[in-house]
């Protein structure tokens, strides 16, 4: 029987996360023999491996840069130390559970786009080699600037981003496409779609985006597509969501039930949504900050059993003398620099409410150097109806960034997240895919003119679901025209 | 060796092919599945396998209309087909993967690994 760390209160969990590769390669023999977890890569680490070996410049679109070689962190997925698993667990400060990954910072994803392809067209595949992908671009919504980088920004804009002028880039994508399509893909996608998950969408699509903004670094559709572009951006797993995997696949192994772990519950679905919103570039004292998650994809079918706010504390930027108070109060103070003086109370609400959903002290001086604070906003997401973006507001009397919840600069993985636990009643699987294909069937009327079906050739209602799932399921062999 | 060489009486591929649980292995990758799982990318599915014959053992948790079915089978073979094996226990298992919203979202998916099989 081989051992794993469980742990068995938050405060120990750090010892999930110290579990190495190998743990997380090897099955737990005498309770189970299935190998599962053997994740000692990233997802598409090979694929970007491969692509970077075997990519020619007539293998890349016009205008896209050759990959970058393996030495250039910058533009490496997944973002990981060298020699570093993305399962591997980094150190984390005790009494933090589940472990986190405090002053990682991960590379950015290359800022490629995907080369066009029709939809419904697939590449050739062949048992056991996955065709090479073309290099993701990352869930970037924040503005791009680097430490020490700043764009020109005029002065007294507003620090963060309100739903009208939303800070992502990136259109809202209709989740649906005409049945019977199969979405843009590039020629490393896979040619089949998940269990309960919508075929109708790729899961690299762009993100949502306010109406009224282009799309921003996706391809324009091609002439055979419809609906949203192709993937363009690579999704970083953050790592509290790769410790919740590390943590209840190896309690899976051991038979232990995962609502044994808090603050899971009775949760068996657990999804992340990244911060959206911008970081103010003004030099004026950030008394308020707003956070931005789209929660779109939240299904009525699951029952929320906990939600929870998770904010990286990063070390202040400047140091100032512990114990002089800065002339005028916390918030006259230099922006950045650490208020000094006693704990400061920060609280979270909702945007535009004053309704305060958790409140803590934190003493800028007493404080770790770096970690999460993770504030308990069940009752924010669980008392208001299902809506497309949650915003969140932290307050403090005293410069958010003095503090530590500074945006600039932030790698994704630092980035505040929303993590909404979830309770799905067992269903089938085919029936919940039906039922995402049956939502995606109304959006058949956006198909383009120039491929619309007439009228009279339109498809029963009960086709398109089952071309989609048949399409979903199995390979697809190219583009169906309609006779 | 072979359970029919076992028990002196049973030859061929039918003894051999008595219902029961076989490997089967899943590679995520493989099915081109690893653009939107982010882990595991493989893991121990199993599957079932084999003859429903007469007389049912009991480790195979018949229903009693597997007992009458295979038992029908045995008389007249045209009259019905030998029960089916298959998977009488699913355990589930955890998988991360990325969903539509380009979320990443943790999922115990259930009913994916066989843990027993049986006729039915």
């Amino acid at each position: 029987v081989q051992q794993a760390s469980i742990p068995s209160s938050p405060s120990s969990s750090s010892s999930s996360s110290s579990s190495s590769p190998a743990e997380l390669g090897s099955p737990a023999k005498g309770l189970r023999s299935r190998k599962e977890g053997k994740v000692a890569r990233g997802p598409r680490e090979s694929s970007s491996a491969r692509g970077r070996q075997e990519g020619t410049p007539q293998d890349r679109p016009p205008g896209q840069p050759p990959p970058q070689p393996p030495h250039q962190p910058p533009d490496r997925w997944p973002p990981q130390a060298p020699g570093q698993s993305p399962l591997q667990p980094p150190h984390q400060p005790p009494g933090r559970w589940p472990p986190q990954a405090p002053g990682q910072s991960p590379p950015q994803p290359p800022h490629h786009q995907p080369p066009h392809r029709p939809p419904g067209h697939s590449p050739p595949r062949s048992p056991g080699r996955s065709p090479p992908r073309p290099p993701r671009q990352p869930p970037d919504h924040s503005s791009p600037e680097t430490p020490g980088h700043s764009p020109p920004r005029t002065p007294g804009h507003s620090p963060t981003p309100s739903p009208g002028r939303s800070p992502p880039r990136q259109p809202p994508q209709s989740p649906h496409r005409p049945p019977g399509q199969s979405p843009p893909r590039s020629p490393h996608e896979s040619p089949r779609r998940p269990p309960g998950h919508s075929p109708a969408q790729s899961p690299r699509q762009s993100p949502p985006q306010p109406p009224g903004h282009p799309p921003h670094r996706s391809p324009p559709p091609g002439p055979h597509q419809h609906g949203p572009p192709g993937r363009s951006q690579r999704v970083e797993p953050h790592e509290y969501m790769l410790s919740i995997y590390r943590t209840y696949s190896i309690a899976e192994k051991l038979g232990i039930n995962a609502s044994f772990f808090q603050p899971s519950k009775a949760a068996n679905t657990i999804t992340s949504f990244v911060d959206r919103g911008r970081d103010d570039l003004s030099h004026r004292p950030l008394g308020r900050q707003k956070y931005l998650f789209d929660v779109s994809t939240l299904s009525d079918h699951e029952e929320l059993v906990g939600a929870e706010l998770r904010l990286y504390r990063k070390v202040a930027m400047s140091s100032a003398t512990p114990g002089a108070p800065p002339a005028g109060g916390p918030l006259h103070a230099q922006p950045g620099a650490p208020p000094a003086g006693g704990p400061l109370h920060v609280q979270l609400s909702p945007c535009l409410s004053r309704r305060v959903l958790a409140a803590r002290p934190l003493d800028p001086r007493r404080a770790p150097p770096a970690g999460w604070e993770v504030f308990d906003v069940w009752q924010g997401l669980r008392h208001q109806p299902r809506r497309r973006m949650l915003c969140l507001e932290l307050r403090a009397p005293a410069d958010l960034r003095g503090l530590g919840f500074g945006r600039r600069g932030r790698p994704p993985r630092e980035r505040a997240l929303l993590v909404v636990f979830a309770r799905s009643q067992r269903r089938n699987l085919f029936a919940e895919m039906r039922e995402q294909l049956g939502a995606a069937a109304p959006l058949s009327r956006t198909t383009p003119p120039s491929e619309a079906l007439p009228p009279s050739e339109a498809t029963p209602p009960s086709k398109p679901a089952a071309q989609s799932e048949a399409s979903a399921w199995g390979p697809r062999r190219g583009p169906r025209r309609p006779r | 060796t072979a359970p029919g060489v076992r028990h002196g009486k049973r030859h061929g591929k039918k003894a051999r092919l008595r219902c029961g649980r076989k490997a089967l292995h899943v590679n995520f990758k493989e099915l081109g599945w690893d653009d939107w799982i982010i882990a595991p990318l493989e893991y121990e599915a199993y599957h079932c396998d084999g003859l429903c014959d007469f007389p049912l053992r009991s480790h195979l948790e018949p229903t009693n209309h597997a007992i009458i079915q295979t038992l029908i089978h045995s008389m007249d073979p045209a009259a019905a087909p030998p029960s089916c094996c298959v998977p009488t226990k699913l355990t589930p298992i955890s998988i991360l993967y990325i969903d539509a919203g380009n979320n990443v979202v943790y999922k115990q998916y259930e009913d994916m690994v066989v843990e027993s099989c049986g006729c039915r």
